[in-house]
């Protein structure tokens, strides 16, 4: 899971 | 989660209603960037693209969602809705000035080559600088009315509360993501000539921010 998928703010 | 980031959240949230129902109430959208409100429309456009591939939180997606239609519903206002009052003399700020650079770094500096990681690259640098043909205008127009600093004020406080955020998040959980960071400094100085004729002169209570 790069990155992107563990963008978990707004 | 961290209250900082919540804190920073509920201001961003309270910002972008201030403005729709400043908008919505008075009829017109005088003295407001339309410009500024498309980049952010694009800014929520292109980094919630994920609301359809992963779940994070039930806060996560309905923020999201919230955020997207309140910010296609103030830009349909602006210029369909209350066009006549659109002051697009003064809007006169040229974005091309800052998509290209954007677009350009969002290539050549990201996590990731892939088209979701760059497309939230590029939602990152642009929300830096979206608000600069807002603060354009008011330069050019040389005041702003005091709602309209509210709202500015808000969604100035909003960034660096999230710069809390990550200082908290760094030593609470070894969390940092230096493009993220980079740019919310960023963002934030561009605030700070505003935050300092807003404490200065409209909290002072004088109404009207006109500048010297």
């Amino acid at each position: 899971d790069g990155p992107a998928s563990g963008k978990d703010e707004l | 989660m961290n209250i900082f980031r919540l804190l920073g959240d509920m201001c961003h949230l309270v910002a972008i209603i201030i403005l729709f129902l400043k908008i919505w109430r008075s009829k017109s959208c005088a003295g407001i960037s339309g410009k500024s409100q498309v980049l952010f429309a694009l800014v929520f456009t292109t980094r919630y693209l994920d609301l359809f591939t992963s779940f994070i939180s039930v806060y996560n997606t309905v923020m999201k969602v919230v955020f997207l239609v309140l910010a296609y519903a103030t830009v349909y206002l602006i210029y369909l809705r209350f066009r006549s009052t659109y002051n697009s003399e003064s809007d006169s700020f040229r974005v091309e000035f800052l998509l290209v650079p954007v677009a350009g770094l969002s290539f050549l500096e990201n996590y990731a080559f892939a088209p979701l990681e760059i497309l939230w690259t590029f939602s990152i640098y642009l929300e830096s600088v979206a608000i600069l043909p807002q603060l354009f205008m008011i330069t050019k127009t040389g005041e702003a009315e005091s709602i309209t600093t509210h709202y500015l004020f808000f969604l100035g406080l909003y960034r660096a509360l999230y710069l809390a955020n990550w200082v908290w998040r760094y030593h609470t959980e070894g969390f940092f993501d230096q493009i993220a960071v980079v740019s919310g400094v960023v963002q934030t100085i561009f605030y700070c000539d505003f935050f300092y004729l807003y404490f200065t002169k409209v909290l002072r209570g004088s109404g009207k921010m006109t500048l010297p």
